[in-house]
């Protein structure tokens, strides 16, 4: 016969009002402590979701066409199963000095370990022509993060590997991105997001990372 | 796994949903939608200690000791997660970045007798 109260520990039943209350502010402190946030981010500028649905759409189709390159988003194991892995996709803002820019965040102390980096890039380009694209990391002397040589098959995505010049960034706890681009071959304004009102050839990256915790110990089995 | 319902003391998964519009969350986790934020309660009489939930063998063995060693209320079985499952998650951080991961074992979805 069911008694009144908690059949575990005799605690009076809550109140309906009182056990929501109290269950919305466990399910809330659960999933900002299990993704290392310290309060509910303040999303400051919006994305425009044209640019968030091509950038998911592209990475699963990514998956088809690609695989180990860029994986999707749905399920993915880090290299360590005891490791949580991350996806991060960054939107670019691009600056007057045509540079891109990204901004990345990281709780102090938090060891971000990228396992890849891909930037996906709008290009203009007339089918058939040959095209030589670098991508720098302005600021450490222009070092070079990517070159590819392509044959346009006209106007696309591209994807450039980012790794391993970006470990050296992310290791560095810098919050800032500036990426520029020179590219041989291609017409005026190729890259330029002039007439991309609608965002959806924003340039994007993806990252895959693991996040490892202060006096981590990796247990190598 | 019993999920818990008026007319049993008995352990069981009480299922509770919190949806993130209702808590205003919706602007930041794009998916899901919610989370199921189920927990364990209920008795583990000895009879049923080690129940299912998990490997039967394993409440076979609890009770064969039970009954070898005539253990009263000395010990007693606590209704506990059996199987939990993890919760993808795709959020907003504050930089606007787009950012997914799973949690593991972050639902409950099955409770037994320890």
């Amino acid at each position: 016969e069911a008694k009144p109260g908690c059949p575990s520990c005799g605690m009076p039943t809550l109140q309906p009002d009182a056990e929501r209350a109290f269950l919305v502010e466990l399910a809330k402190q659960q999933i900002l402590q299990k993704l290392h946030l310290s309060e509910k981010p303040n999303v400051t500028h919006s994305v425009p979701r044209t640019a968030v649905a091509n950038a998911l759409r592209r990475l699963h189709l990514g998956k088809a066409r690609q695989e180990g390159v860029l994986g999707s988003l749905s399920g993915w194991e880090g290299p360590e199963m005891d490791e949580q892995g991350y996806e991060i996709i960054s939107f670019a803002e691009t600056e007057t000095t045509g540079q891109l820019r990204f901004q990345f965040t990281r709780t102090k102390g938090q060891a971000l370990h990228i396992f890849q980096a891909h930037l996906w890039l709008y290009l203009r380009a007339h089918r058939g022509s040959n095209l030589t694209l670098r991508v720098f990391l302005v600021g450490q002397r222009g070092a070079l993060l990517s070159e590819r040589q392509l044959e346009a098959r006209g106007t696309g995505w591209h994807t450039f590997s980012l790794l391993p010049a970006l470990q050296g960034f992310f290791e560095r706890q810098e919050r800032t991105l500036r990426l520029e681009l020179a590219c041989e071959g291609c017409q005026p304004n190729a890259t330029a997001l002039a007439d991309d009102a609608s965002g959806s050839h924003q340039p994007f990256l993806v990252a895959k990372a693991t996040i490892r915790e202060p006096g981590h110990r990796v247990a190598k089995r | 796994s019993l999920s818990c319902n008026q007319n049993s003391n008995l352990c069981c998964r009480k299922d509770y949903y919190v949806d993130f519009r209702d808590i205003g969350w919706n602007d930041w986790i794009i998916k899901p939608e919610g989370y199921q934020i189920n927990y364990c309660m209920g008795q583990c009489p000895l009879h049923v200690a080690g129940t299912p939930g998990m490997a039967a063998s394993f409440h076979t063995a609890v009770f064969n000791l039970v009954k070898a060693n005539n253990i009263q209320t000395a010990g007693h079985s606590c209704c506990v997660p059996t199987r939990r499952r993890p919760l993808s998650v795709l959020y907003f951080d504050r930089n606007s970045n787009i950012v997914k991961t799973d949690i593991p074992d972050m639902i409950v979805d099955a409770c037994g007798c320890s």
